[in-house]
């Protein structure tokens, strides 16, 4: 049970490093956008 | 300059979401944990109640 | 159209990250029945073992 909460510790820091990379992908892209008009 | 805003505001709004995710996981895992500590102690009690039986 | 643009990729992100909330906690579930089920059948397995003796 202590190994599926340290599991879920880790998958849960996967998952928000995969979160904050669609926010930098967002924000390269709208910057792009702001350069571009 | 708007679009320099409208990027302002799409930013905060994502990371508003980003936040909201981050306290939903921390609930999501305290309620986990909060259940397993439960269970074992359920399990433990009708395991003493079977044994004395 | 750049707000157009901006709107997009706005829009994409979210997509993006809702998309990946959604696969985690499906995947949260499995493995917590998975658990369950592991921690129910080892239950079982030592009680008859205590019953026994």
């Amino acid at each position: 049970a202590s190994r599926f909460l340290e599991e879920e510790t880790l998958r849960s820091q996967e998952l928000l490093q995969r979160l904050d990379a669609h926010i930098e992908d967002m924000r390269e892209d709208t910057s792009q956008t702001v350069r571009k008009y | 300059a708007g679009l320099e805003e409208m990027k302002d505001q799409y930013m905060r709004a994502v990371g508003k979401i980003r936040g909201d995710m981050l306290r939903y996981l921390q609930e999501s895992k305290e309620r986990a944990a909060q259940m397993i500590r439960q269970e074992v102690l359920r399990e433990r009690r009708d395991t003493a109640r079977k044994m004395r039986r």
